[in-house]
């Protein structure tokens, strides 16, 4: 069973400025990292119990805790996956989803399962020493609701990246 | 080519081919255009000095100068374009780079920041900014946010219920940003949206800065008792700005609009195939 009273609580201690401007000790620091870590788990169980029951499909969720630093395991390692956006404001959003994903060309189709456009772009280099790929289209998520995205992917390389993406300049 | 520029039908940004940095920005809808030149620098952290003992700390902001100094005077830089984004990568240094994105259909700017770790051999603590420098004529006046709520006028070295004698020409005009920040001359509006909390300020007429990071080797005698300095090899941190240039008259409905998106952003989930119908009965 999900809760997210743990995370409900983490983020009330988190109010503390001393989590909000950093001014806290080190091992303080750590423990605030670990609270809401702690607390974000049971809430993981919960978003999935939620989006069962709202999508009337029982699936096994993943969650990308790291995609900010271009990290995402179940996009980077399966060839097909489904991508369900969530928008908590009250209005249509539109916006650019970005998946880290391994080297190839995916097909995205969206909720009416219409083929859209998407690229697969390098990662900045600064990011990676390898070299890295997101995968990006164009989503469009109603008020306070749901859309769902599936990616499939076609071939294990990235032709169209490969041409379209200027090499560094050696440095001077 | 010399001419570096990734434009939408809403906008364009100009490069400084020679040197990497972002030059201009254009809202080609309401045909405005502002000369922007961002760049990344950092203050050199007091340890104390003839005047006071204060030293920059985990509280305490105190750079040793006015002047900050640049991170590097130009980006290697690498043009990503397709038909949904256009990408300018800038790499400032080993350890500050920065990604410059305009999607399709956009109607602001993205600078995705990535700082540290912040090298701190030479034995001094740095605090990075960002900082956006315009022709604009600002009168000494920026804007800052309250938690997401009012925007507070703020003004250089004056507080509006005392009379303020200003001690710390920098850290007295910081203040925080919670969600935007912004300066305008009256016609036209330069927002930047932060995903975080952040310090900012405009210590010069059409300039804006946000700090981004800070590494310190001395305790600011606070009660922390500790500097405001990461174990092992420290942190590197990455954030977005998005900016916004437009006219005064229709800049609120954008900032605000922009920011809502920001911080409630939309969730996103994967699920691999193979699910089975689910009734909560």
């Amino acid at each position: 069973s999900g809760d997210s009273a743990p995370l409900n609580e983490a983020m009330a201690v988190l109010q503390h400025h001393d989590a909000v401007t950093g001014t806290a000790r080190q091992n303080v620091v750590n423990d605030y990292a670990k609270q809401l870590a702690a607390g974000w788990g049971p809430c993981e169980v919960l978003v999935s119990n939620a989006l069962a029951r709202l999508s009337l499909y029982k699936q096994n969720f993943s969650f990308c805790r790291e995609i900010n630093i271009s990290i995402c395991p179940a996009s980077q390692t399966s060839e097909h996956f489904r991508v369900i956006i969530y928008n908590p404001v009250g209005r249509k959003v539109d916006l650019m989803v970005r998946l880290p994903v391994s080297e190839g060309i995916f097909l995205v189709k969206d909720p009416n399962d219409r083929r859209i456009s998407s690229n697969v772009v390098m990662v900045p280099s600064a990011y990676s020493k390898t070299y890295q790929w997101e995968l990006l289209f164009p989503a469009s998520v109603p008020a306070l609701g749901f859309s769902i995205y599936s990616v499939n992917k076609m071939s294990g390389h990235n032709h169209q990246a490969h041409n379209l993406t200027a090499r560094p300049k050696k440095s001077k | 080519s010399r001419v570096l520029v990734i434009e939408n039908k809403y906008i364009r940004a100009t490069f400084d081919s020679d040197t990497g940095l972002l030059r201009k920005i254009e809202n080609l809808e309401q045909n405005i255009s502002l000369p922007v030149r961002q760049g990344f620098f950092w203050y050199n952290a007091s340890a104390g000095d003839e005047e006071s003992p204060q030293a920059s700390g985990a509280y305490i902001f105190r750079p040793s100068h006015r002047k900050p100094l640049p991170v590097s005077h130009w980006a290697q830089v690498t043009l990503v374009k397709t038909n949904l984004v256009q990408e300018v990568h800038q790499n400032f240094s080993a350890w500050c780079s920065q990604v410059i994105r305009l999607y399709e259909g956009q109607r602001h700017l993205e600078l995705e920041w990535t700082v540290g770790p912040i090298p701190v051999k030479d034995d001094w603590g740095k605090e990075v900014i960002s900082r956006f420098n315009t022709p604009m004529r600002t009168r000494g006046q920026f804007f800052t946010d309250s938690n997401g709520r009012e925007i507070l006028k703020r003004r250089d070295d004056f507080r509006p219920t005392w009379t303020l004698n200003q001690t710390e020409p920098v850290a007295g005009n910081y203040y925080p940003v919670n969600t935007r920040i912004y300066i305008t001359d009256g016609h036209m509006q330069l927002t930047v949206l932060t995903d975080r909390s952040q310090g900012g300020s405009s210590l010069l007429d059409g300039s804006l800065e946000l700090m981004v990071h800070r590494r310190l080797l001395v305790d600011d005698e606070r009660g922390v008792a500790e500097p405001l300095l990461e174990t092992d090899t420290g942190d590197k941190v990455r954030g977005r700005h998005l900016v916004i240039l437009s006219s005064v008259s229709d800049a609120a409905a954008r900032h605000r609009l922009l920011a809502e998106q920001e911080v409630l952003a939309p969730q996103v989930v994967l699920a691999h195939g193979g699910s089975s119908p689910y009734h909560s009965q």
